[in-house]
Formats: C-alpha cells, sequence, structure tokens
C-alpha cells in the first residue's frame, strides 16, 4: 500500500500575473511528482498541491523565491488517511 | 454485512463489494422500480453497473446521473448510494420526484470508475485514473474525464501517461467511458447528464474544450443559478456556476461536452463541496450533508428536464 507520510497539501494564493506563471512554472516540473488538485485558473482562486516529503523543499523555496503566499492545508497527509481509515475499521466493527 | 438497505450505513465509507452488494439489495427489495444493468467491464474485468428507475414504459426520456470517475473523490459514490436509496424511499411521497419517475427513467452508475475505486481502497488512496496500463510507458492509467470524443486531443488534456490529466491513446480508449457511450447511444433518448465529482463547489455546463458558448448557455445558465441557490438553501454552502472553461479552465475531451454535442441539452457536472475539511479528503461525517445538499439541486435539474421537453 502506498503511503504519504509527510507529504503535505499547501494551498497557494498568487496576488498577480507573474506568481501564477511561477506556479505554471512549478506544475509543469515533472520530477517534483506534484499532484494538483486546484490548477492555477486565476488570482481570485487557491491553487491546491499534494507536495510529496522529497520535494518540499524544493516546492517551499521557489513559492519564497516568487514571494507567493501560501498555507500549510493538510500538515501530514497520511495522519488524515489513517484517521479515516480508523473511522472505516470502527464502522465496519 | 447489513442485512437489507436500512441496515446500511449511508453515512459511512464503503468498499466497492459492499456497494456491489448495496446495489443488488436495492434491487431485490424494490423489483417493480429498480433493476441493474451491466453496462460493461472494466478493465479489470469488474462490473460496471448501472442502477435503473422506472415505473414502466418502453423508450422513455431518461435522466443520467454518475458518480465516481475519478475514483479518488469517494464522497461521490457515497452521495450516489444515498440517492440511490433516497428515490426508493421518496418515490410516491415527494411529488416532484414521484412526477419526475412517472414520465422518465432515471439511470444511476455509482461506481463510474470500479477498478479506480478498488485501487484507492487497497493500495493508493489518491488514485484518481483508470487502471489500464499504457504500452511503452511505466505509468498506467487515463483520466476519464479527459478521454471522450469532444474536442479529444486539444489544450486541457495532457499527452503523458504519467500526467493524472492524461488523455488516453485515442478517444474511448478506456471501456469504462466506451460502456457509458456505447449506452447513451443506444439508449438514444437521454434528456439530461449529470457528471457528479467532488472539489471546489462548483455546478459547470458545456463547454470546456472551446470559449465558444453552448446553443443553449443562457438557459443551462439560469437552470444551474436555480440547482445552487436550492442546494444552498440546506445548509448554505456556496457553489460557483458557469461553463467549464470560463469557471474553472479549457479541459478537452471532457464528459459532458460529449453528452452536449449528443443532444443531451441538460449537460452538467458537479464539483462537491469540500468545506468540513480539506478538499476531497472529506470526513465520513460529510457524506450525508454532501448528499442531502446535492439532492436539492439534482431535484431541481431534474424537475425542470421533465418539464421542458424537447
Amino acid at each position: 500500500r502506498d503511503t504519504f507520510d509527510g507529504h503535505q497539501v499547501l494551498r497557494i494564493s498568487a496576488k498577480d500575473e507573474l506568481q501564477l506563471s511561477a506556479l505554471r512554472d512549478l506544475e509543469a516540473l515533472d520530477h517534483l511528482q506534484l499532484d494538483i488538485w486546484i490548477g492555477v485558473r486565476d488570482v481570485s482562486t487557491p491553487v491546491d498541491i499534494r507536495v510529496p516529503a522529497f520535494s518540499l523543499s524544493t516546492v517551499k523555496s521557489h513559492l519564497d523565491y516568487y514571494e507567493i503566499q501560501y498555507s500549510i492545508m493538510i500538515r501530514d497527509l497520511q495522519v488524515a488517511l489513517d484517521e479515516e481509515a480508523e473511522e472505516m475499521d470502527a464502522a465496519t466493527r | 454485512e447489513p442485512r437489507n438497505t436500512d441496515a446500511f450505513d449511508y453515512s459511512r465509507y464503503h468498499t466497492i463489494e459492499e456497494i456491489y452488494n448495496f446495489q443488488d439489495m436495492l434491487v431485490s427489495e424494490n423489483p417493480n422500480l429498480v433493476s441493474k444493468i451491466v453496462i460493461g467491464r472494466s478493465y479489470e474485468g469488474r462490473p460496471i453497473n448501472v442502477l435503473k428507475f422506472s415505473t414502466g414504459g418502453t423508450s422513455r426520456p431518461a435522466i443520467w446521473l454518475d458518480t465516481g470517475i475519478h475514483s479518488r473523490e469517494w464522497v461521490t459514490q457515497a452521495s450516489g448510494t444515498w440517492f440511490a436509496k433516497n428515490i426508493v424511499d421518496t418515490y410516491g411521497k415527494d411529488q416532484v420526484l414521484t412526477a419526475i419517475l412517472d414520465k422518465m427513467d432515471i439511470f444511476l452508475e455509482i461506481v463510474t470508475n470500479p477498478d479506480g475505486f478498488a485501487y484507492t481502497h487497497s493500495k493508493n488512496r489518491m488514485w484518481r485514473k483508470t487502471r489500464k496500463p499504457n504500452p511503452g510507458s511505466s505509468c498506467v492509467g487515463v483520466d476519464p474525464n479527459r478521454n471522450w470524443d469532444a474536442g479529444f486531443g486539444g489544450a486541457g488534456a495532457s499527452s503523458s501517461p504519467c500526467s493524472e490529466t492524461y488523455r488516453g491513446p485515442s478517444a474511448n480508449s478506456e471501456s469504462e467511458v466506451k460502456a457509458i457511450v456505447d449506452f447513451v447511444k443506444s439508449h438514444g433518448n437521454m434528456k439530461a447528464f449529470v457528471s457528479i465529482h467532488a472539489y471546489s463547489q462548483m455546478l459547470l455546463f458545456p463547454y470546456g474544450f472551446t470559449k465558444s458558448p453552448a446553443r443553449d448557455h443562457g438557459e443551462l445558465n439560469e437552470l444551474a443559478k436555480k440547482a445552487i441557490t436550492n442546494l444552498a438553501s440546506l445548509y448554505g454552502t456556496r457553489y460557483r456556476y458557469g461553463s467549464i472553461i470560463n469557471t474553472i479552465y479549457q479541459a478537452s475531451g471532457g464528459t459532458i461536452d460529449w453528452t452536449y454535442d449528443q443532444g443531451i441539452k441538460y449537460s452538467y457536472t458537479f464539483e462537491l463541496r469540500d468545506t468540513g475539511r480539506y478538499g476531497f479528503i472529506l470526513p465520513a461525517n460529510q457524506i450525508l450533508p454532501t448528499a442531502k445538499e446535492t439532492w436539492l439541486a439534482l431535484m431541481t435539474i431534474m424537475d425542470h428536464s421533465s418539464r421542458n421537453s424537447y
């Protein structure tokens, strides 16, 4: 079973076209293995990305470099999934 | 295991086997209203089941509902299960639903991507695509919402098998998509088609692959507005609405662009609520509120379809 220990989901808010462009560049970097939950649209719509643990520092550095604001929507995805699995197990029991 | 559909726990997530069992129980409990049609097989050989709610007649106009084409959006399959039970529970009691079913059939596909759904339970909770291997690539699966013959291969879909929005080698290459295409074509009298996804609260209509407005843009827009207003009346959940390309982004090969171009005027796609926690990873206590509020919007669309024959 694949696990997601240390994966974070970031909610990113771009404020102008330059930052949107920087986010599009980020999305295109396949080696980071980003899972785009909400892609880049416009400045009024946040971007949600699941970032594997090994890509976190690269992604956050990229965001900081372009001064793009973000918050951590899910700090550790596996914790959320474990809770979900526990709920299902409890219901089954 | 629950012995009947009253004992089924609609407030919890269920495996594909449990949902298959649920479907069979619903059919056996309501033989005069519900039947199960197997419209095809998934790549891994699972049945692609559709529940048909019908009060009789032949070649009746029909409404199509599907949930779970993106397998990891579990709240959609869970909502679909609740919709099915709600239909049998309220037919004959709810005047609007009764009037709809006395005139039209409803088809409901609860697990639209069976392999992907099973995979989310067994191997990778974040899986979104189908499970068919891609020759020449180590990456598996196709985004079944980019695999339809509507602007297929255009902008807004990926040609890379490793992408989450990989369109596939050709339109209808995925058996899960082809099964619906064949069924809709052979039915020939589908009047509304609603494909239900989950994330970020939107009600969308064609087009996604082109900026050209749909012929019925005005009516679809008005109906969407009415539907989300009714949806919000329950818990205040706020939805955006509009054409796909103007509301989210350009997306080619999408489901409802194809259905609309087949002549199904009332073609919509939902993105259900993500309030309550994070994106589509909704805790189980969000299932019933999501299903109940969505039902109000679905009823608005179905009622309008029933009253405005074309």
